[in-house]
């Protein structure tokens, strides 16, 4: 019957509400348990 | 019989590579009691958020995380704002939503300037920029280096024109102060970055 | 020896990048001295050195006081690694053959390791190298390469960067589960890694989404091979975690991908993940909103949306090989020649093996009949803009009768397949959920099907049911037919023997 994915998705930081926010780009690991820190994503410093 | 077989910088290696070909092309239908030593161990190894995050081999002089109790944790203080602050997704870039960029915000111009003059090349730098460009409507001149603020002030009725406007800068060099520019000072977007 | 030297000269490499920054043109002063000593001038030499440094770095990472800092090589490593990949000017050897060269010396090393120390083997050290070249080639890679001041290197890296995501995918490929279960773990990490997944999905003209689909499939075979009816491991159910929260993640951020692969998708997803497949369908696209599907009102005829034809990655028709051409010329001129063709060409060689629920194995390719069945749907598209809609809408049209006569003329099992698969077409607004939508409603109360319906009907809702009586997500469409058929009066549902004889069933559909 699969599970409730309310906890995921908030663990995913993906709001309930429609407003996409994008998740990927500093998505910490594939599991929960494992993304027990933020990870610096991407960014960009002009010369 | 191929020539890579003989070259003796590969051919220590070679056969352990071509040896997983075989449960590629012909995965085993039970799980064999090695495979599921190895995925065990893989599970207890799983890297995490910490082994994924950037590598820093230098950090610059200042940026040193200050001495702190040995009771600290020494990882990287990226811990996880619990709370949505309201409106985050306006901004709708992907650092809105982190927690650091969550705690720029509650920083004033002061410290946000310190960051950015004193932590070069780091993605604090970076950040601080982003919330002043972005949240507090500076802007980085490329010239001489300096942020700049555009001042609008309302001018009571009656007087010729509804605004004035006028400009600050923040002088890291000398008072460490935001000043008023003198009024020769003229806006030439060129001159600035486009955050 | 030789090697040891080479210890010697990576040790001074990890020291210099401690002091100062990797951008500093002390690096590149030290770099170009190994070049002209011979380190890394020749091919050989440079294999052997990063051989060594590979060896070195493992190493001090098992030797390191696991509180502290046990990347300290392998972080140094990976910067040279992507150093030279930026800044050397490639004459005699391509960029594309350097880094191939680069990730086969990684993999050797990797593969004795793996398969010499089986339960001693640490994943952690290679996931960190892999990890870094990601982020690496991020820093380098960013706002288009603006940091390279050379303008000829820069124009080259801007050309070589989709290949770069590409050759290090099809590294990646290699790196399996199935060939490497240590690393499994890593691995999944990995292909979802933040300078990976999302960079593959949005590289241009989706360069990077055939490759990104070719890992994904590998993760559903894996599970799909070592998910047992009765039992699951702890390890294959950390891992469909994983893979859930993945692809909820590339739900959200690239609901395409999902939208233009689910066939590819499901050929290859386990049959008893229905939550996963209901997340594959549940992909909406972005900006799109659409009415609520429990509304009884509700008709699709008149939402504009359901008129568009969704894009699909890869053309089914591509699986139809020889079957292509009966397909075709039977959707222009229906015939029972054709149709016993087609009949005939759809059961496999030998059984399929599958933790299906309610059965064990297929004997029908349910690859073929997705791509059939997919492939009818987008010629009904397509007609449906050519022409009108009641070309497509009618229980004439060679669409519909296609899909009916497999169902007729088909074994038990092939009838569920075909229904099984046109409930998967039911996703968000488009022309292919309102088609299936209303050959499924039509096949429900049609009485062509003789004594045959009560089984068709069995079939439809026992392929409705599965995707609704999970967890959320239900796609849009299934919640529309749900609500459609629950709502007709020409079948009172719980009048039907079957539903009869399951009372929690029978109990379920009352309720709903």
């Amino acid at each position: 019957l699969g599970a409730d994915l309310s906890s995921m998705l908030h663990s995913l930081g993906i709001p309930r509400d429609s407003k996409r926010q994008a998740v990927l780009a500093t998505f910490q690991s594939p599991w929960a348990e494992t993304s027990r820190s933020e990870v610096e994503p991407t960014f960009y410093i002009p010369a | 019989s191929k020539r890579a077989f003989k070259n003796p910088l590969f051919n220590s290696e070679l056969p352990f590579w071509l040896d997983t070909k075989n449960t590629l092309v012909q995965p085993h239908d039970e799980m064999p009691a090695q495979m599921a030593a190895q995925l065990e161990s893989s599970l207890l190894n799983c890297p995490d958020s910490l082994d994924a995050d950037s590598p820093y081999l230098y950090r610059k002089q200042l940026s040193l995380p200050h001495p702190t109790s040995i009771f600290f944790p020494n990882e990287p203080i990226r811990f996880v704002y619990t709370f949505e602050t309201p409106g985050d997704h306006t901004s709708g870039d992907i650092y809105a939503n982190t927690s650091l960029a969550k705690i720029l915000t509650k920083f004033d111009l002061d410290t946000l300037f310190f960051i950015f003059y004193h932590y070069q090349g780091t993605y604090e730098q970076f950040l601080a920029a982003r919330e002043l460009s972005i949240n507090r409507d500076w802007q980085f001149n490329k010239k001489d280096r300096c942020w700049y603020y555009k001042e609008i002030e309302k001018l009571p009725p009656g007087m010729n024109k509804s605004e004035e406007e006028s400009w600050r800068y923040f002088d890291y060099k000398k008072s460490w102060l935001a000043r008023r520019c003198n009024s020769d000072f003229v806006y030439n977007e060129a001159d600035f970055e486009k955050l | 020896t030789e090697t040891e030297k080479y210890f010697l000269v990576f040790t001074e490499w990890v020291k210099i990048l401690q002091r100062v920054d990797v951008n500093d043109t002390v690096v590149l002063a030290f770099i170009q001295q190994m070049v002209d000593k011979g380190i890394i001038s020749t091919s050989d030499s440079l294999i052997k050195f990063i051989k060594a440094a590979l060896e070195l770095s493992v190493l001090s990472f098992k030797q390191s006081d696991p509180t502290g800092e046990v990347f300290t090589a392998i972080d140094a490593l990976g910067k040279l690694l992507v150093k030279l990949m930026v800044v050397q000017d490639f004459n005699e050897v391509s960029r594309a053959d350097f880094t191939n060269m680069i990730f086969s010396v990684i993999m050797l090393i990797f593969s004795k390791d793996h398969s010499q120390n089986s339960s001693a083997f640490n994943e952690r050290p290679y996931f960190r190298l892999l990890s870094n070249l990601f982020i690496e080639w991020s820093f380098a890679r960013g706002r288009n390469f603006a940091s390279i001041t050379n303008k000829e290197t820069r124009k080259e890296l801007r050309n070589f960067d989709v290949e770069f995501y590409n050759i290090f995918a099809s590294y990646l490929h290699s790196l399996q589960p199935f060939a490497f279960p240590a690393f499994c773990f890593a691995w999944v990490s990995l292909i979802s890694h933040r300078m990976f997944l999302p960079v593959m999905l949005s590289l241009p003209k989706k360069a990077g989404w055939e490759k990104m689909l070719i890992l994904i499939i590998d993760l559903f075979k894996f599970l799909d091979k070592y998910t047992k009816k009765d039992s699951v491991t702890d390890a294959v159910s950390v891992i469909y975690k994983g893979t859930l929260r993945i692809i909820l993640g590339i739900s959200n951020d690239f609901p395409e991908f999902l939208i233009e692969n689910h066939y590819q998708l499901l050929n290859n997803l386990p049959c008893s993940y229905f939550q996963l497949k209901n997340v594959v369908l549940s992909a909406i696209p972005t900006k799109m909103c659409f009415p609520n599907p429990y509304n009884p009102t509700l008709q699709l005829s008149n939402l504009e949306s359901c008129q568009e034809c969704p894009s699909v990655f890869y053309d089914p028709i591509n699986d139809l090989s020889t079957l292509k051409k009966p397909v075709d010329n039977y959707l222009r001129i229906p015939s029972n020649s054709l149709l016993r063709t087609i009949l005939g060409s759809v059961f496999r060689s030998e059984y399929d093996v599958r933790n299906g629920v309610g059965f064990d194995f297929l004997s029908v390719d349910s690859k073929v009949v997705r791509a059939i069945v997919l492939h009818v749907g987008v010629e009904a598209g397509l007609e449906n803009e050519r022409t009108s809609s009641n070309a497509v809408f009618n229980p004439e049209s060679s669409y519909y009768t296609l899909l009916y006569n497999m169902i007729h003329d088909g074994t038990a099992e092939l009838k569920f397949q075909v229904i099984e698969v046109m409930v998967e077409q039911l996703r968000y607004p488009n022309i292919h959920t309102y088609w299936f939508n209303y050959v499924l409603l039509n096949m429900f109360t049609s009485k062509d099907f003789g004594d045959q319906i009560a089984e068709v009907q069995e079939l439809i809702l026992r392929c409705i049911l599965e995707r609704i009586i999970v967890n959320k997500p239900h796609p849009w469409g299934v919640s529309i037919l749900t609500t459609q058929l629950l709502n007709q009066d020409e079948v009172n549902l719980l009048e039907l023997e079957f539903i009869k004889t399951v009372p929690e069933i029978e109990k379920m559909l009352t309720l709903m």
